[in-house]
Order: structure tokens, then C-alpha cells, then sequence
């Protein structure tokens, strides 16, 4: 067998068309997996600016992609993520494969002008995804 | 005045088309909890017709409540982590000054008394006091030669709805105006506590204040700024705790707490324990 081991050993670990990071990008994180996206807006642009003085802008992102099949290890997903992902696969794909949805928030403060003239500073909460997971 | 007229035209339109104001909807002020309710941010998302007319605040009240603001959030609007305070909402209210008794012989120093009325339409159910501050600026920024020891005399008017009519006894405060004063904050919760927390929609005082410069005179006609047309009428400030489902509620963490009352800790402190050591000495 040493031959073989020999010539194995001459040929290239790998093809020459292989590139590493397409590997990475197909299969330890495939493309448009379920993650965080920003969106930033003004109030300006939703004309509330006239009673909306702070902040200027606000990015209240928001959870977008595919949700892979391993979903426990990345996402915390409860075990009934994948059973259900396994009904789409096997059983009936009317029933849908997992979302991806925010799992986590932040709070967002507004200083506000009130109809009467008055002036509130306010703290609200989960208005700014955080973080994202499968369900 | 101009608040309460706005809010007759608002609720005017509110009569016409019952959808047309929708704020009211979202702080109920019959206290029930409507915790499906959208938090007014998103209340006006819903509602395709353009705004509300709303009438414009005082530029130096908006000022401060902007400095504030830069105070307890970041740019993106992130409540600071940082804050050593458990109010997640601040109001400030413009005063309708009802009317000044003007003295016919105007002597620097003395200020004629104010009737000062406060409408808290605004103020929810669900948003505890946790403290109120009377607010006085000036209309310019001015420097005083030297400081100058003030006292003010506040009564509260008894509320419409009580059946007592009679003023209460005044209570005074007693502060120095500094070389560059901005703002002068004048502590009032123990006054207010009670009409807040009994829901009451209007708040009406009386102001007076009688100032003297260290060689505790009245202050000569030339140190300018005791003439009363320079003195704003006072904002009133509102600290609260919102207590309801989409207000922020910030977690303190127990290293994080300045005064030992909001930090229950499951351990006496060093003097409570050497309280508790004595007091078991002396009883046995």
C-alpha cells in the first residue's frame, strides 16, 4: 500500500477550482441565513418630525433569511423548530418551514411635542430588534 | 389659555369625528388598563389623515427638554445604561399665567405675585410622580455683579374638584442666584404628590418671590436682572414612572443603586448590622 499512500499523498488536498471561503459561505454559513438587517429611517421621512423631536433618525432593523435545518445550535431554537422543519420536509409542505423572527429588543427614548403644547421625554420598550433566532 | 383653548378646539374635533383624536384612546384616564393598546408612537401609523394640529411649546422650555434628553439617551435614541433614576418619563407642562398683581410702587427685589395654572391633561393613570420641579428661567442670559439670596412663597390653590375653596398655607423656598444662572429648579414634590396621585387635571399656585444681594439689601434698580420683565413664568416639570406594558422599565442592577431604599439587599448593611448586634446586647 505505500505506493498508493505515496501517490495519494502527491495530489493536492485540494481540486484546484476549490476556494475556501465559497466553502465556508456553502456550508458553515450559507447564503441569506436568517440574521439582523438595519433600516434606518427619519421621522422626516414619515412627516412626523413636527412632533417627533428626538431622535433624529431611528433604526428599528428587523429579522430576514433562511432558516437552516440545525437551528438549535445557532438560534436557541426550541426542539419543536426542527420537528416542524422536518413535517415541511418529509410530511406536508403546506405546513411552513420555521420564521425568522427578532428574539430580542432594546428600548428606544422619544421626546415628543403633545397636542396641548406640552413636552414629554418617553421610554419605550422593545422598539429595536436585537437579535434574531427560528421559530 | 393657549393650552386648554387648544384642547377645546382638539376636543372639539374629537366631538365631530370621534376617530379624529386618537391620543386620548391611548391613556385612558378612567385608569382601565388597555395593555392592547399601540404606545402613541405607533397610534398616528394607523391613522392615514395628516396630524393633529398641535399648538408649538415654549423654544426655551423645548431647550432644556432637549438637554435632558441628550442627558438620558444616546444619538440613536438609546436610553443610557448609565442613569442612576428609575423615571422613564419626564413631562413639562407651560404655565397658563392667569394674572400678575402688579404693585402700583414696583421695588426691585420684590416680585409681584403670579397665578400660575397647570393642565396635566396629559399625565396617564398608569405614570406614578416621582418628583416635580418648578422650573424659572430668564428671558436673556444674564451674569449678576454678585449672588443673591431669594425666598419665594408658593400656595396651592385647592382643585376645583375639592370642596374646600380656601388657598392652603404658603410654603417657602429659599435658593442664591449664582453669577451665570441658565435655570432655577425649585423642588415641589411634597406639594404636588397628592394632587398627581389623585388624578387631579389641573394644578392652580400662586408665586411670589422677594430676593436681597449679600449686604442683604434689595437689590438696586442697577443690578439688573430683578426687574420682573426678565423673569420667564415658571415651567412645571413632571418626573414619572410609567407603569404601563410598552413603557421601558429599567432593571437596576444592585451595585448600580445610589440610595439604599430602592436597594433592597437581602443583607443588612454595615451600620444596620451594628444595629441589630447592639440592640441584641441590650436585650440580654
Amino acid at each position: 500500500g505505500q505506493e498508493i499512500v505515496s501517490s495519494e499523498l502527491k495530489k493536492p488536498l485540494v481540486p484546484p477550482s476549490f476556494n475556501l471561503s465559497e466553502y465556508f459561505k456553502r456550508f458553515l454559513f450559507p447564503q441569506n441565513e436568517c440574521e439582523l438587517h438595519d433600516f434606518r429611517l427619519s421621522f422626516s421621512q414619515l412627516k412626523w418630525d413636527n412632533w417627533i423631536v428626538a431622535p433624529h433618525r431611528y433604526n428599528p432593523r428587523y429579522c430576514k433569511g433562511d432558516c437552516p435545518r440545525a437551528v438549535g445550535h445557532r438560534y436557541g431554537s426550541p426542539v419543536h423548530t426542527m420537528v416542524q422543519n422536518i413535517i415541511y420536509e418529509k410530511l406536508d409542505s403546506s405546513v411552513p418551514r420555521p420564521s425568522c423572527v427578532p428574539a430580542k429588543y432594546s428600548p428606544l427614548s422619544v421626546l415628543t411635542i403633545e397636542p396641548d403644547g406640552s413636552i414629554a421625554y418617553k421610554e419605550y420598550e422593545d422598539m429595536i430588534a436585537t437579535k434574531c433566532t427560528c421559530r | 389659555c393657549q393650552a386648554s383653548r387648544g384642547e377645546a378646539q382638539i376636543a372639539a374635533s374629537a366631538e365631530l369625528e370621534p376617530e379624529a383624536e386618537p391620543w386620548s384612546l391611548l391613556h385612558p384616564l378612567d385608569g382601565r388598563d388597555r395593555s392592547g393598546l399601540l404606545p402613541p408612537l405607533f397610534k398616528i401609523l394607523s391613522d392615514e389623515r395628516e396630524g393633529i394640529p398641535r399648538l408649538q411649546p415654549d423654544t426655551r422650555a423645548l431647550r432644556y427638554m432637549k438637554r435632558l434628553y441628550k442627558a438620558y439617551a444616546t444619538k440613536e435614541g438609546i436610553p443610557k445604561s448609565n442613569r442612576s433614576h428609575l423615571y422613564n418619563t419626564v413631562r413639562l407642562f407651560t404655565s397658563c399665567v392667569q394674572h400678575k398683581q402688579v404693585p402700583v410702587d414696583q421695588v426691585p427685589g420684590i416680585f409681584p405675585s403670579l397665578d400660575l395654572l397647570f393642565n396635566l391633561d396629559r399625565v396617564s393613570v398608569l405614570e406614578h410622580l416621582l418628583k416635580s420641579i418648578l422650573l424659572y428661567t430668564f428671558k436673556d442670559s444674564i451674569s449678576f455683579p454678585s449672588a443673591v439670596k431669594c425666598e419665594c412663597d408658593l400656595v396651592i390653590k385647592e382643585p376645583k374638584s375639592s370642596s374646600e375653596a380656601f388657598p392652603r398655607a404658603p410654603n417657602s423656598f429659599t435658593f442664591e442666584f449664582r453669577k451665570k444662572h441658565k435655570w432655577i429648579e425649585l423642588d415641589v414634590t411634597t406639594l404636588l404628590q397628592p394632587l398627581v396621585a389623585s388624578n387631579e387635571r389641573s394644578i392652580h399656585m400662586s408665586v411670589n418671590f422677594t430676593c436681597v444681594n449679600d449686604q442683604l439689601q434689595p437689590p438696586s434698580a442697577q443690578e439688573s436682572p430683578f426687574n420682573m420683565s426678565l423673569l420667564v413664568p415658571p415651567s412645571l416639570l413632571l418626573y414619572l414612572n410609567d407603569t404601563s406594558a410598552q413603557a421601558y422599565h429599567y432593571k437596576r442592577r444592585p451595585s448600580q443603586s445610589p440610595d439604599h431604599k430602592a436597594h433592597l439587599s437581602p443583607y443588612p448593611t454595615g451600620q444596620e448590622a451594628a444595629q441589630g448586634r447592639r440592640s441584641l446586647r441590650h436585650r440580654r
